[in-house]
């Protein structure tokens, strides 16, 4: 089982945009795909149609320890299973916080289920905290979805810094593998400076031991795309809103790309 | 002085690129404006073109009562006074978890300054924790900027709740006064239904005394304009960068809204 880790600390970005419709290409391509919502503001809980007030157990009784991970999640597409998040999400990271191993509660929870599926993909909330890194702790990869905008830059150094952190002390096999550019202006010359300028820096982590010495940029970027904006009112994925247009096209492409990669790894 | 804070939980809806080029163009007017960075990312800091490492005395400094507000505020254009953020913040809010009265420090800072300028002007971290109800604490008025998509109506509830909980127990002048729609994109229809749907939530608070009982959509959308994206890349304001584009119009108009809304109360 792949298991990615979608995150970035700044809001907004794309991370939930990504996570549901890369899932939802990878299981249209026939892959057992089982995602986490682990974002107290649920956004992909609702995006894929479900209200987070009805859901009884969560990722928070998962992380609490009520719940077990392979009996909560549900199936809600074809091939695609959730893990939802709820309301009690938003204590969870002050009341684990003196909890014994409280980074790897995720990664002990999941492991039952290693076996039965294909690719498992974490939706984290816009933070560098205790949810995140328990995300980080499960996950063999992360994906980060940027914006190529000036200000989105700066917080991408610690971002890494945190993975880096992760990878040193507690989990070993977590490497960065790729950078999806989100909302890309194609008329703007602004995302083709920003992504030169990622393009320069990952290259002088390279043959380095350090978590993103192989991450790339992918050679897709998610254009902007009001479509992708407006599915999660109905509570659908691109291809259910919209199959042909721009955002179902990119992340097709997004999916296949991180499925061709893992073949060649 | 007219005091208001910026604030929207969710990242990347246009607060920083508000608090910018409205504070330039009130300047812009001939308005005394302070401006304050509240955010640990210190963007705010960063568009108008300084380095938060250089920073020795900030809001930080400021809230650990190290400094005071009036002798660390910098002239950085004319009629613009800005305190800067730098990297000490990010531990502000677990440092003054404990003190008595740690949302109202702001408040207390700034008294000196009252009669010294015409509008103080906010700039907020995405999140509802102490540096927020600082400013929440500190402020008359709250301007929400806000992205007309569905999912941003999510966290719409809980801010208001969070406005109304600091009117009651902590500042009974604060009011939410206007919602500011960013990066509004004029030829799609999600825009006009989320706009539509806010105005409906306002519409039922009309006559209650609750703390938007008042708060009106602004007539001027920020349209969506990559020299807004750019401008920050050369700490620049809008109207320095590339003053007869949208973005400059736009927010030209908005400061004109603020200001002539403030002449009838
Ligand atoms: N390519 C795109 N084109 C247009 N709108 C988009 C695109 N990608 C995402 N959006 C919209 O932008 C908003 C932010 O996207 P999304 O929720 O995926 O970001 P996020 O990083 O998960 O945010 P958060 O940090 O709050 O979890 C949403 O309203 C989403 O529908
Ligand atoms: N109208 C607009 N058109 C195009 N780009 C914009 C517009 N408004 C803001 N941006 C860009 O979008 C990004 C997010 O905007 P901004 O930093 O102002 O949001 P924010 O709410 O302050 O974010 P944060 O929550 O991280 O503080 C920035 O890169 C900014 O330059
Ligand atoms: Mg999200
Ligand atoms: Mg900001």
């Amino acid at each position: 089982m792949r298991k990615i880790a979608v995150l970035n600390q700044k809001g907004g970005v794309g991370k939930t945009t990504t996570v549901v419709n890369t899932a939802a290409a990878l299981a249209g391509m026939g892959l057992k795909v089982v995602v986490i919502d682990l974002d107290p503001q649920a956004h992909l809980t609702i995006h894929l149609g479900l209200e987070p007030q009805a859901i009884r157990a969560s990722s928070y009784e998962v992380l609490t320890k009520e719940a077990r991970f392979e009996e909560e999640i549900m199936l809600v597409r074809p091939n695609l299973w959730l893990l939802p998040a709820n309301i009690n999400l938003v204590g969870a990271e002050s009341e684990l916080v003196s909890v014994v191993g409280r980074e790897t509660i995720l990664r002990e929870a999941i492991e039952p289920v290693e076996d039965q599926f294909d690719y498992l993909v974490i939706d984290c909330p816009p933070s560098l905290g205790l949810l995140t890194l328990n995300a980080l702790a499960a996950a063999d990869e992360v994906l980060i979805p940027l914006q190529p905008h000036f200000l989105a830059l700066q917080g991408f150094g610690k971002l890494l810094q945190t993975v880096e952190l992760v990878n040193k002390r507690i989990n070993p096999r977590l490497k960065v593998q790729g950078i999806l550019l989100c909302m890309f202006d194609t008329r703007a010359s602004l995302p083709s400076e920003v992504r030169a300028d990622i393009e320069h820096f990952l290259e002088s982590a390279r043959g380095t031991n350090c978590a993103w010495a192989q991450a790339q940029i992918l050679p897709t970027f998610i254009r902007r795309n009001i479509k992708l904006a407006e599915a999660p009112s109905y509570g659908q994925t691109i291809f259910e809103y919209e199959r042909n247009c721009h955002g179902a096209e990119d992340y097709t492409k997004v999916a296949e790309s991180i499925h061709s990669q893992g073949q060649t790894t």
